[in-house]
């Protein structure tokens, strides 16, 4: 799951 | 990025004189939108992804609280305080419970986050309560309702290409954005069917 680290989204 | 630029622009003092900024506007609903930005967009500090995801972050929350302090401050005069009257506590409190129900991890900044992401797909109900009451949209209005509704329905478009090429989804933003884009689809039926027309949106009394 994306955490933190992974958001690259707006 | 347009539609928060055409707020922000035309409620400029020097785009336009002071009796002529946009009514119709609900002030409720663009502190929900600078709440939901500065919620999620905490990682600034933590978290570089790319200059051009930076500087979004930078312009969405600057644009909105410059539209908040235009409006709610600057202009207050003519903010219309008798037809934007949805209580955004029953917006928030929701929200909040859920986000710390409902996420992917119980991290302060994630609990945000995920608040601030289900924030943003109630955060346009004042505004279209709003324009029920007022019975009508200003066409500028309906253009920047049109540039926000779409922004998170391209999104949707985004996420199915990620899921196929990248095998990534975050069913918590999809969600959300779902059901964010499914309350702006009355709106876009109005905007297409008249507003493309020239016409104004005048709803049914």
């Amino acid at each position: 799951s994306p955490t933190t680290e992974g958001k690259d989204e707006l | 990025a347009a539609g928060i630029g055409l707020l922000v622009g035309m409620n400029c003092p020097k785009a336009v004189k002071p009796r002529d900024v946009i009514t119709g506007i609900s002030g409720r609903s663009q502190i929900l939108f600078l709440v939901t930005y500065v919620a999620r967009y905490l990682d600034l500090l933590t978290n570089f992804v790319s200059v051009y995801n930076t500087a979004m972050k930078v312009f969405f929350i600057a644009a909105s609280a410059a539209t908040v302090y235009l409006m709610l401050f600057k202009f207050k005069a003519t903010y219309d305080h008798n037809h934007d009257t949805l209580r955004v506590e029953f917006l928030i409190a929701p929200c909040a419970l859920l986000a710390l129900v409902v996420n992917h991890d119980f991290t302060p900044l994630e609990i945000l986050w995920t608040f601030s992401i289900y924030l943003e797909s109630v955060a346009i109900l004042p505004q279209l309560f709003m324009v029920s009451k007022t019975g009508e949209a200003e066409t500028i209005t309906s253009h920047y309702l049109f540039a926000l509704g779409s922004y998170r329905a391209l999104y949707i478009l985004n996420w199915i290409y990620r899921y196929y090429f990248d095998n990534f989804f975050d069913l918590i933003a999809i969600v959300a954005g779902v059901v964010q884009t499914v309350l702006y689809c009355d709106f876009f039926y109005l905007y297409i069917t008249k507003v493309l027309k020239g016409k104004k949106i005048v709803l049914p009394a």
